[in-house]
């Protein structure tokens, strides 16, 4: 479902350059339920950008559903994570001026879909997520938390066959950070949705059934559970 | 040397309210190590905004050194607070078009300070957290742990008699985290800084001597260690 070859991001700033992903080799098959962890700045957000199609490799080949992405252009590369992917950024990305109901909307807007029909189902998921409550809030007028799960909400809201979450549970207490990933965990098992979480948390980590270590842009270590 | 009382805040949004916080009651003396843990939206930033005169109470009193900080204007509550007070917000706040090195750098500037000197302590302080090799990135250059640590050198660099850290490990590898905490116990130890954490992270409230647990805006539980 999605391949990494050989993948290789080099950030070039003035006279410094930073290799943050060294020749990656990756299969993720349909369905499955990974972590990826690492020290800070190993990698793991660079990764994530990447088989999302939110940025380009310098060198290597991405392939979702065998489809090279390298090969897209821009506007069939958004399409293409617009309609398969979610992604829950590491910084949110929510916007100032809309409300926390308008930002989960956001992603199904230019479709023509039925205004009416998008909003109850951006409702559904906010409460899904505990925020009943916040929907008119704007992101400054929520807490670190609050604004976490207005963006899971949003990564969920197109039904992507892909779920691709960066860190979702930084800012959430256990108790509502368990309840987001068997969450994911619920979709993963009965629509076959393909999860990545980046993780620092064990306990979030100890809940997938394959974890991949980064450090220093390469994968170190790998972890099976078969239970 | 910080005191809490009746402290209330009240979020008006429209036709909603928000009562944030209801009537804490809470004295930290000098030198403390605490941290504050409780559920997302139950009130620890807006504390955490209200000790640090970042944000004014709806009701109720804040005593800073037993200076009475409602009765204080906005001049004199930005002084005390840049003399006095260290603070990692729970959104970094980080100045897009500057540097690392003069994110860190920022407290200073406005005090005549020597600018060499200036800019090695914030050198100094950059390598503390391990990114000696990041300090001409732009905060879009840098991983989310970087851009945290960012924050918490920029928080250190005015020598703050206290630190108050809303969530600082939130981004962090267990490791790195770790030497976060143990950097500011150090701090505590050394030179009586008197820390308030707040944080999700039980490995973190473990490392202090005393937590306070909020939830729906009040103190509902109290633990010290004494080892
Ligand atoms: N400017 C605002 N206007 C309206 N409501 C607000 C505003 N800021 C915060 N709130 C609400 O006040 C409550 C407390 O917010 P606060 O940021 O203190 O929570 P928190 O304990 O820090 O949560 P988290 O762990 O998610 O960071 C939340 O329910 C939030 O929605
Ligand atoms: N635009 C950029 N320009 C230059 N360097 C960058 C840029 N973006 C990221 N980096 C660097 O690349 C490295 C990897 O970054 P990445 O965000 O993938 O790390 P990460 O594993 O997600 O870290 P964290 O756990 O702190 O979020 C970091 O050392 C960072 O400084
Ligand atoms: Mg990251
Ligand atoms: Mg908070």
């Amino acid at each position: 479902m999605i391949e990494a070859k050989d993948l290789t991001k080099i950030y070039y700033l003035d006279a410094v350059q930073v290799q943050a992903l060294d020749k990656i080799n990756l299969k993720i098959e349909k369905g499955e339920f990974i972590s990826v962890m690492g020290p800070s700045g190993s990698g793991k957000s660079t990764l994530l950008h990447l088989l999302g199609g939110i940025d380009r490799p310098t060198f290597g080949k991405i392939f979702i559903n065998s489809a090279d992405v390298t090969k897209l252009s821009d506007t069939e590369l958004s399409d293409l994570r617009r309609d398969t992917v979610g992604f829950i950024f590491q910084i949110f990305n929510l916007i100032p001026t809309l409300t926390a109901l308008e930002n989960v909307m956001v992603p199904l807007f230019p479709r023509g879909a039925d205004l009416k029909w998008v909003e109850e189902r951006a409702k559904a998921l906010l409460s899904m997520v505990g925020l009943k409550e916040r929907m008119n809030h704007k992101p400054t007028q929520l807490s670190g938390g609050e604004r976490q799960r207005v963006a899971i909400a949003r990564s969920l809201v197109n039904q992507p066959q892909i779920i691709l979450a960066d860190e979702p549970t930084g800012e959430l207490d256990s108790k509502t950070g368990r309840e987001i990933i068997l969450l994911m965990k619920k979709l993963n098992e009965e629509e076959n949705v393909t999860v990545v979480i980046v993780t620092h948390d064990p306990r979030v980590s100890e809940l997938t059934e394959r974890i991949i270590y980064l450090q220093d842009g390469r994968i170190v270590r790998e972890e099976r559970s078969y239970d």
